[in-house]
C-alpha cells in the first residue's frame, strides 16, 4: 500500500 | 509538511542554536555532555547517509546539512577548542556511552523493516537518538547550578520530541497507511525519557531541593 514515509522526516 | 512537523524542526533547530550560542559567545560548554553530543553526531551521520541517494526537498537536504554540521562542530569545539574545552565537566560526564551504541546496533540488526545497509543504519540512528540524551540527563543531575542556556537547550529538545509525536498523530489521520511502528516506539521512548526528567526537574523547581 502507498503511504507517507517516515524517511521524509529529520 | 504539517504545522507540528515544522514547529518540531524549528524547535530542534533552536535548541542547536542555543547550544552553539553558548559555545561561540560565552566560550563555555559547562553542563553540556560531550558523550551526548558525540552520540548525536553518530545519529545524524548514520541517519543522513541517504543524503546522496534520495532527494526529498531542498528544505530536507538543507536541514540535514545543518544538523550534521552543527553536531560535528559542537563535538569539535568541546574536544579541541582550548577555551571551550577548559569549561568541560570531564569528571562528571562519565556515562559509558558505548554501552548505548552496541545494544542499539544489535537491536537494529534484529528489528528493522528491510535488511539493507542503509535501512539498518537508519533504524540504528532511531534507536540511538532515543537514548542519546541519557548522558546529558545524568550530567545535569550531578551539576548543582545549571545555567539558563543549558536548561533552555534541554527544554527545547524535549519540545521537539513532543511536537514530532503530534506530527505522527496528524499524519496517521491525514495520510493513507502512515504506520511506522519502529519510528513511533523509538520516538515515544525518547519523549518519555524527557517527560520523566521534566517531572523531576519540576519537583526540584517547586520544592527547591536537588534532584535525587
Amino acid at each position: 500500500p502507498r503511504g507517507g514515509s517516515a524517511k521524509d522526516e529529520l | 509538511m504539517n504545522i507540528f512537523r515544522l514547529a518540531g524542526d524549528m524547535t530542534h533547530l533552536a535548541s542547536v542554536l542555543v547550544l552553539l550560542l553558548k559555545i561561540h559567545t560565552i566560550k563555555s560548554c559547562a553542563g553540556v555532555s560531550l558523550r551526548t553530543q558525540e552520540l548525536y553526531a553518530i545519529v545524524f551521520a548514520t541517519r543522513y547517509l541517504d543524503i546522496f541517494t534520495s532527494f526529498v526537498s531542498v528544505y530536507n537536504t538543507f536541514m540535514k546539512l545543518v544538523f550534521l554540521g552543527s553536531s560535528f562542530s559542537i563535538v569539535w569545539y568541546m574536544r579541541y577548542h582550548k577555551a571551550v574545552h577548559r569549561t568541560y565537566d570531564r569528571e562528571q560526564d562519565t556515562f559509558r556511552h558505548w554501552f548505548l551504541v552496541l545494544p542499539c546496533l544489535v537491536l537494529a540488526l534484529l528489528i528493522h523493516e528491510k535488511f539493507t545497509f542503509l535501512e539498518v543504519l537508519w533504524t540504528f540512528s532511531l534507536y540511538l537518538e532515543a537514548v542519546a540524551i541519557l548522558p546529558q540527563l545524568v550530567l545535569l543531575q550531578r551539576t548543582r547550578n545549571i545555567d539558563n542556556l543549558t536548561g533552555q537547550y534541554i527544554f527545547l529538545l524535549g519540545g521537539y520530541r513532543g511536537l514530532y509525536i503530534l506530527n505522527w498523530i496528524y499524519r496517521y489521520f491525514t495520510e493513507p497507511h502512515f504506520v511506522h511502528w519502529i519510528t513511533w516506539i523509538a520516538g515515544l521512548v525518547q519523549t518519555l525519557l524527557y517527560a520523566d526528567f521534566f517531572y523531576y526537574y519540576f519537583l526540584r523547581f517547586i520544592g527547591g531541593r536537588g534532584v535525587e
